[in-house]
């Protein structure tokens, strides 16, 4: 503390022991959320359905086995970094069609504006109705500068060859995005006719799709002398 | 470094853990139960300046001896933390998403005097 300004103990130190232990509960509660760069406690979340949240936090353990994968994408070894986040985003389904369906994941205001990122990765689960390989199509759509509607930022086609889970990084659309207004990734998923909707019919099902995203804290430019 | 228990008035390490329950976060605070906000509390003489943090020597024991005669040069020295390592939270944000992040430095270990 400043020279002649309580510190928070000594000034604690001073209180009645009821009122000392409020002061102090009011101090952590202040302590974690400036850290956190939160103006206030979250509303009561909506968690993800349990099995879809369990199968999620295994995936993300789990060593991917595609190029883009880094091993152990998730593993706590000791961060580089002053303060990493690792962020699971949840699905807000959008519109959809018979063959296709929008999926949008949302960032929070906090996040985006005081982390960047270094990595995002978009977890599709494919339930193929039958043998041989079949075409799917998977866009990131951004928003049109010129108007209202989304245009179409990557498009990338797959061959499902049987039902199991893909990843595809997404991390240069999500980092075009930290810089908007409202940082929502939009998914468009397309099938072949027969197959019906790309998602599980069921929200408690736990194969919906989920991004995760590993992101460092912005911090001002240090300038160590020697 | 010190923890604080019975009468002792010397710089020490204060235990204090917050429940999350508690507090009524534990809705939003997926991990941990509880946060251990420990801080540093009680009095620095002279001649415990710097300690623990000096390696108890012949140097120390001199190195004492000459702070506490020459109390014209008294210097202020203040309880404070000398260790601390970060505080490990998964949390939903306020869409729901879960985060998971590393607060360096909130867990004090261990105090000193300056």
């Amino acid at each position: 503390a400043a020279k002649g300004a309580w510190c928070p103990a000594c000034g604690v130190a001073a209180l009645a022991p009821g009122t000392q232990r409020d002061a102090l509960l009011a101090l952590a509660k202040q302590s974690i959320l400036a850290k956190l760069r939160l103006p206030a406690r979250p509303s009561v979340p909506q968690p993800p359905a349990r099995g879809a949240l369990l199968t999620a936090l295994r995936r993300m353990r789990a060593p991917r086995s595609d190029a883009a994968a880094t091993p152990g994408m998730l593993r706590d070894g000791p961060s580089r970094f002053a303060s990493l986040l690792t962020l699971l985003l949840v699905l807000c389904p959008g519109s959809s069609t018979p063959r296709s369906v929008h999926l949008h994941f949302r960032f929070s205001q906090e996040v985006a504006g005081s982390t960047e990122i270094l990595q995002a990765t978009l977890y599709l689960f494919w339930a193929a109705p039958g043998p041989g390989a079949q075409p799917v199509t998977v866009r990131l759509l951004q928003p049109d500068p010129a108007g209202p509607n989304l245009t179409v930022a990557s498009e990338t086609r797959l061959e499902v060859q049987r039902s199991g889970w893909n990843t595809l990084d997404v991390g240069a659309a999500v980092r075009s995005l930290f810089g908007q207004e409202i940082p929502r990734l939009t998914v468009e998923l397309e099938v072949p006719e027969d197959w019906g909707s790309p998602l599980p019919s069921d929200h408690s099902d736990s194969h919906w799709p989920f991004v995760v995203a590993r992101a460092r804290a912005r911090t001002p430019h240090r300038v160590h002398r020697r | 470094g010190i923890d604080c228990g019975g009468d002792s008035r010397m710089c020490c390490r204060q235990e204090f853990f917050v429940d999350f329950k508690e507090i009524g976060w534990e809705d939003w605070i997926i991990q941990p139960e509880g946060y251990h906000m420990n801080y540093c509390a009680g009095l620095c003489p002279l001649h415990m300046a710097g300690a623990p943090g000096i390696a108890a020597s012949f140097h120390t024991a001199v190195l004492n001896r000459i702070k506490a005669a020459s109390a014209a040069a008294a210097v202020d020295s203040c309880c404070v933390p000398t260790q601390r390592r970060p505080l490990s939270l998964l949390y939903y944000d306020r869409d729901s998403n879960i985060v998971k992040t590393d607060i360096p430095d909130m867990i004090v270990d261990s105090c000193g005097c300056t």
